[in-house]
């Protein structure tokens, strides 16, 4: 039998590390 | 150059401490290099890059954007004090690439590049259909509300005369018709009173500059003017340290750090003096 290899870190969802947070709205 | 392992740089998250440490940075250093218009406030960051610097240090390659407040660069209020101009109020963003050195837990700019702009016209009616939008400064009523506002000014005025300095934001108003203006203007020679030529009036040596806001409202053969002027505390006349070690006064120089160039602690509170509103 062929086994899948475990995936690892795969836990929440991936934030992206830019463009960071907007402080106050987008023009 | 010596051979050795190419330079790459250091990818760090742009909500990352050390990232809004050196956006503050470069967000002083606009202010403090701004010569006309408003301060700005730091929105979002965009994008950074860390680069190892030889021999020692880091270059941080940022680019962020930045929105309009409405304190006027003469206003010694610090940044973090004033408010954001609001999109319903057509508000202006900045643009900005910036490089700035870290050494030895220093920061110093090396680079800076800003472009402002205002927020689309359309962008605007889809959150206020009513809202005025930006005017250009040239435009003949335009010149005419800042003209009225500063003789009304001056009119009401028992001492000095005050000239204009800049206009920095004009719109113009639907209903009722009219033309909303802001523009700043600096202490002269000259007693308000008697003012015969105002292009003889020279600025204070000690300077002092205000910031007016003024609505000029169209009437059937007449015109309504109404003008408040906040008055910012005399920017004083600093000795300049001379080569042969003698200390020389003259004059501040123009408008580049309003608040670093206030008193000391030590003198009264930097307290603004509100004149206005008059009609």
């Amino acid at each position: 039998p062929v086994v899948q290899p475990g995936v690892a870190g795969a836990a929440g969802p991936v934030v992206p590390p830019c463009p960071g947070r907007i402080r106050y709205f987008k023009v | 150059a010596p051979h050795g392992p190419e330079l790459t740089y250091r990818q760090l998250n742009c909500d990352d401490p050390e990232t809004e440490q050196v956006a503050q940075v470069a967000v002083d250093y606009i202010n403090s290099h701004l010569l006309q218009g408003y301060k700005h406030t730091l929105n979002q960051i965009d994008k950074v890059k860390v680069w190892p610097r030889r021999p020692f240090g880091e270059i941080f390659e940022l680019e962020i954007d930045t929105l309009e407040t409405t304190c006027h660069v003469l206003d010694p209020t610090p940044v973090a004090n004033c408010t954001v101009r609001q999109l319903v109020e057509h508000a202006v963003e900045g643009d900005c690439d910036f490089r700035v050195l870290k050494q030895d837990g220093q920061f110093s700019v090396t680079f800076a590049k800003c472009d402002s702009s205002p927020d689309s016209a359309e962008d605007v009616r889809k959150v206020c259909p009513d809202c005025p939008l930006l005017a250009p400064f040239n435009h003949s009523r335009v010149v005419h509300a800042v003209e009225a506002a500063l003789a009304a000014f001056n009119a009401q005025s028992n001492g000095t005369y005050f000239q204009l300095v800049e206009v920095s934001r004009a719109q113009f108003v639907p209903l009722p018709v009219s033309t909303r203006v802001e523009f700043a203007v600096a202490a002269t020679d000259c007693v308000a009173k008697e003012v015969t030529d105002p292009a003889k009036c020279n600025p204070l040596a000690e300077k002092q500059y205000g910031f007016c806001k003024a609505t000029v409202t169209e009437k059937v053969g007449q015109e309504d003017v109404a003008v408040t002027c906040t008055l910012f505390q005399t920017q004083p006349v600093v000795p300049q340290p001379q080569p042969d070690g003698t200390d020389v006064v003259v004059p501040t120089s123009a408008p580049v750090d309003p608040a670093a160039s206030v008193s000391p602690p030590a003198s009264p509170p930097a307290a603004s003096l509100v004149v206005g509103p008059m009609v």
